[in-house]
């Protein structure tokens, strides 16, 4: 499930890395 | 000694909602009461949506050149789209504040915030909705309900049900603080699909759910059906998000206009 939901996985561990609008 | 924990668990999710929401329900009624110094800019026709694309949105999103081709209705989808993307940012930030989440498996952390962030996210929306409009940009605009609904199929359809479900939920007259917890209740559910360790959520679920009961019944001590009928909520909420999620498969399908890579993620397999 983490490997089909990279971005959310991502925000859930680190939460300085911002998201590209 | 009981009674204090759930009052402690109240007050932290409350400060999470209000430390990691850049809107709540307080500052939008403020704006939409008339309460600010600056009104809100009123997006109501093609030309007021231009000038807004100059000021505000200029701002939000940046103006990318693949966009100024595009027909208004991709470019309002476009700024939905952005909001959506900060508001899941946010709502995963909230989530790990919410004691007890970040201790969960991680697959189950993802699997939560698949099926909960937009729930949440339309539930925190109606904060920003009354019968003519929506508040966008930050607050600094207002978009009018009339205008959305006169856009091309299938986007003029997109926010009509969203502002049906805000008005009578409005009517609930839920505070910031009852709202935090029904966002919690949301985000920790234990029956998403998938999920490993059910009995880990469920029980962070029911002491949520028996915190939103008890601060629903000393906030607001005069409507004693308003558990229940928030209750009812959650279920209206989830069909909502499923009618949204069609629409959005619809989109893809149909319209020349891409879908952002995290929303891609969340829609894909959803229901």
């Amino acid at each position: 499930l983490k490997e089909k939901h990279k971005i959310l996985h991502r925000l859930l561990q680190n939460s300085s890395s911002p998201v590209d609008l | 000694p009981q009674l204090a924990d759930q009052k402690t668990l109240a007050k932290q999710i409350h400060e999470a909602y209000l430390k990691n929401f850049n809107m709540n329900k307080s500052k939008a009624r403020t704006i939409l009461t008339g309460k600010t110094s600056t009104p809100p800019f009123v997006i109501h026709d093609m030309e007021t949506l231009q000038l807004a694309e100059q000021t505000l949105v200029a701002k939000m999103v940046g103006s990318s050149a693949a966009l100024l081709n595009k027909d208004a209705e991709v470019r309002i989808f476009h700024c939905c789209q952005c909001t959506s993307v900060e508001t899941v940012t946010e709502l995963t930030e909230f989530a790990k504040s919410v004691p007890g989440f970040s201790n969960l498996d991680l697959n189950d952390q993802v699997t939560l915030l698949k099926y909960g962030v937009h729930e949440a996210f339309f539930a925190m929306l109606a904060s920003c909705m009354n019968k003519d409009g929506l508040l966008v940009a930050y607050g600094n605009g207002f978009i009018t309900r009339e205008f959305l609904k006169s856009l091309r199929r299938p986007f003029g359809e997109m926010m009509e049900p969203k502002f049906q479900f805000a008005m009578k939920f409005n009517s609930l007259e839920l505070d910031d603080s009852d709202l935090a917890l029904f966002v919690a209740a949301i985000i920790c559910c234990g029956d998403r699909p998938g999920l490993v360790n059910v009995p880990h959520i469920e029980r962070m679920q029911e002491s949520i759910v028996n915190v939103l009961h008890l601060h629903l019944k000393s906030n607001h001590p005069d409507n004693g059906f308003l558990f229940p009928k928030l209750l009812q909520k959650l279920v209206d909420l989830r069909q909502l998000v499923t009618e949204h999620a069609q629409l959005i498969q619809e989109i893809k399908k149909t319209e020349d206009t891409s879908l952002h890579p995290l929303l891609q993620e969340i829609y894909r397999d959803m229901y």
